[in-house]
């Protein structure tokens, strides 16, 4: 069990960056810390740290109205063209800690222009 | 303000007030144009709001504002960035992933040119001040761009201005001694000054040859000439010669073969010679 692990690594990106609890970087911060706990709840069956971490941060994520943490790709509505690599095999239930979507567009090339300038 | 909408036509319109320019399920435009000298239909932006939408994993919603002599390098919340961190990141500092996050602020000027990149929308939104006033550019996947162009309301990207809201920038260019066109100012040919100090100065809207020679010392061509031509007939504003030649300069940029989309065209619109 790895919770420790998770949580030291969340505590140095959490100093290192000096975000807000609240902010939106801090709910980016809070998602990553929560995917790594999930890639080790496995291992962490039975293991008292890990289930009041794991509360922890579902208290967090509803204090800072982090509602994309953890949530599931393309909802609000909007198309997932920018989700379309991302891996097959991934588990909303077990993850691995680099298993996020590469968030680049992945759609058809061409490319438009819009301006506004002047008087 | 000139528009360039997404199927590259080129407008000038009165467009007062507040206008969507881009409105879909990834990102919302807004800007607010004022009037640019008093007794003229004309108008300059003044504020410029995007919203990034949110919705997935990869987009936590943004909103960036700009106005005269406020073009900051952060979202309104003070954020730069946006997205999940990539892969490994975690402990560094944000400097070395900031470049790898989908929602981005890159600042190019300090108060005066933004870069705003959302790589996940394979989109990149530019705003500049020029003078006194602000400029908008966007470059979007033709995808993104179209996404729901046709349902109801205003986009001035997708749409182009309303009928009622256009110039006749030929009009303008060709009717000097000819009347008056609504775009003109109703008490001769004298305006307040966008950039003078004195709030009571007043300068003359520039002759059509002036116009020209100033325009063509930034190598503008096609639209772009014309655009710069009418600003300074109507204003009299050397600063808006600067506006066009920026624009011109980010549609090249944006697009990789906008050189072929322009005429060759040194002339202002419907001028003997514009062959």
């Amino acid at each position: 069990c790895k919770v420790d692990s998770c949580t030291r690594q969340f505590q140095q990106a959490a100093m290192a960056s000096g975000v807000r609890r609240g902010s939106a970087a801090f709910c980016v911060i809070l998602r990553q810390y929560s995917d790594c706990l999930r890639s080790t709840a496995r291992s962490c069956r039975g293991h008292l740290a890990y289930h009041s971490t794991i509360t922890l941060v579902q208290n967090w994520n509803g204090d800072s109205n982090c509602s994309y943490v953890g949530g599931a790709s393309g909802a609000g509505g909007a198309p997932a063209i920018f989700n379309k690599d991302r891996p097959r095999n991934h588990d909303h239930h077990s993850p691995k800690v680099d298993d996020s979507p590469s968030c680049t567009y992945q759609g058809r090339p061409e490319v438009t222009h819009c301006s506004f300038y002047g008087d | 303000p000139h528009l360039v909408t997404f199927n590259g036509d080129f407008q000038t319109c009165k467009v007062a007030g507040a206008w969507p320019l881009i409105d879909n399920a990834y990102l919302a435009v807004s800007v607010t144009n004022e009037a640019v000298v008093p007794g003229s239909s004309a108008t300059a932006t003044t504020k410029i709001t995007i919203i990034i939408k949110g919705g997935s994993d990869c987009a936590p919603e943004r909103t960036y504002e700009a106005a005269v002599d406020s073009v900051p390098a952060s979202f309104v919340d003070g954020s730069q960035w946006g997205g999940p961190l990539p892969p490994g990141s975690s402990g560094l500092p944000s400097s070395a992933f900031e470049h790898l996050v989908p929602v981005r602020i890159v600042e190019k000027e300090p108060g005066r040119h933004v870069e705003i990149h959302a790589r996940h929308l394979g989109a990149t939104l530019i705003v500049r001040q020029v003078g006194r006033y602000l400029t908008f550019a966007a470059k979007l996947p033709r995808e993104i761009a179209l996404q729901g162009a046709g349902r109801e309301g205003l986009q001035l990207c997708v749409k182009g201005c309303p009928a009622s809201e256009r110039i006749d920038v030929g009009t303008v260019l060709l009717g000097s001694g000819h009347g008056r066109h609504p775009s003109m100012p109703s008490s001769g040919r004298f305006y307040r000054s966008q950039t003078s100090e004195s709030p009571s100065a007043l300068v003359k809207g520039m002759t059509r040859d002036a116009a020209l020679a100033l325009c063509r010392e930034y190598n503008l061509t096609d639209y772009y000439l014309d655009s710069c031509m009418f600003d300074l007939m109507t204003t009299g504003d050397p600063s808006f010669s600067l506006a066009a030649s920026r624009a011109q300069a980010d549609y090249f940029s944006l697009l990789p073969d906008a050189a072929n989309r322009l005429a060759n065209r040194t002339w202002p619109l419907g001028a003997s010679g514009s062959s």
